[in-house]
């Protein structure tokens, strides 16, 4: 993994989220060891679709926390808060797993947040033809990605991004949002005119590929929704919790 | 039955509350 690397020309901002990124090893080891807790009334090894959904729900979880850490939302008061996580829930998990394909770096395999690594033959042969397409397009995201060099500081910049991506007026805060955006919009445009001179545009690639992670979290949630469908999501799932609150 | 009134997510309420430290 990368380090923290501040120095000339990161914004303040950048840094501080630089601080605030959990250890991927910490957030393996936590939720490594949910896992391996017994479902309450379902003793039996759960199926593997159950694990990925428990799995998904903790790694959620970590993101809630990490966003509770953050300066601004922090701020904020819960109604606030939930709104803002109503709004982004699935884009931060889908970006979070995004990110974790690239640094794991390989076009064949797919790396879980437990540190299992699922071949996409396996995928290919295993997942129904939904959660195949999802996972084939998501790929396509990584590589457009990897392609556009997207580093550890833009990554928490864009984490970022997507949390306050809301538009103010849903919020009672206007004015604390506003200014976090705008700040985050400003961190990340300084960022890569410094760092990345020669590719004058990153900036503008990198707000784009939010709207492609937009357009996977719709795929991701209609996927999710199918499944609710079929009966086939364990009880008291979080994300299924996420999918039929009020929108704003 | 797993949301709040309002439509609200129950156990994102519980995760967000003031009573509970981020870890």
């Amino acid at each position: 993994p990368e380090p923290f690397s501040g120095g000339p020309g990161v914004p303040e901002l950048i840094l501080q989220l630089l601080q605030l990124e959990p250890e991927e090893e910490q957030v393996r080891a936590r939720i490594l060891g949910c896992l391996q807790e017994p479902t309450k009334g379902r003793p039996d090894q759960p199926a593997p679709f159950g694990l990925l959904c428990r799995m998904a729900d903790q790694t959620f979880i970590s993101i809630v926390d990490w966003a509770r850490r953050c300066m601004v939302f922090k701020e904020l008061e819960v109604a606030d808060q939930m709104t803002l996580l109503q709004n982004c829930w699935s884009e931060l998990l889908v970006f979070d797993h995004v990110y974790r394909q690239i640094q794991h770096g390989k076009d064949a395999s797919i790396l879980l947040v437990t540190g299992q690594e699922v071949e996409l033959s396996t995928v290919a042969a295993q997942a129904g033809s939904m959660l195949h397409s999802l996972v084939l397009r998501t790929q396509e995201l990584v590589l457009q990605l990897h392609a556009l060099q997207l580093d550890r500081q833009e990554f928490v910049c864009l984490k970022f991004l997507i949390l306050f991506s809301l538009d103010v007026k849903f919020l009672n805060n206007h004015g604390l949002v506003k200014d976090a955006q705008e700040k985050a919009n400003a961190a990340l445009l300084d960022y890569t005119l410094c760092h990345y001179p020669h590719c004058g545009d990153k900036f503008q690639q990198l707000l784009l590929c939010l709207v492609e992670v937009r357009a996977l979290s719709m795929q991701a949630k209609e996927y999710l929704y199918h499944k609710h469908l079929g009966n086939e999501m364990p009880r008291n799932n979080l994300l299924i919790e996420m999918l039929q609150a009020k929108q704003t | 039955p797993c949301q709040g009134a309002e439509g609200r997510p129950a156990i994102l309420y519980a995760l967000l509350s003031p009573s509970l430290e981020p870890h």
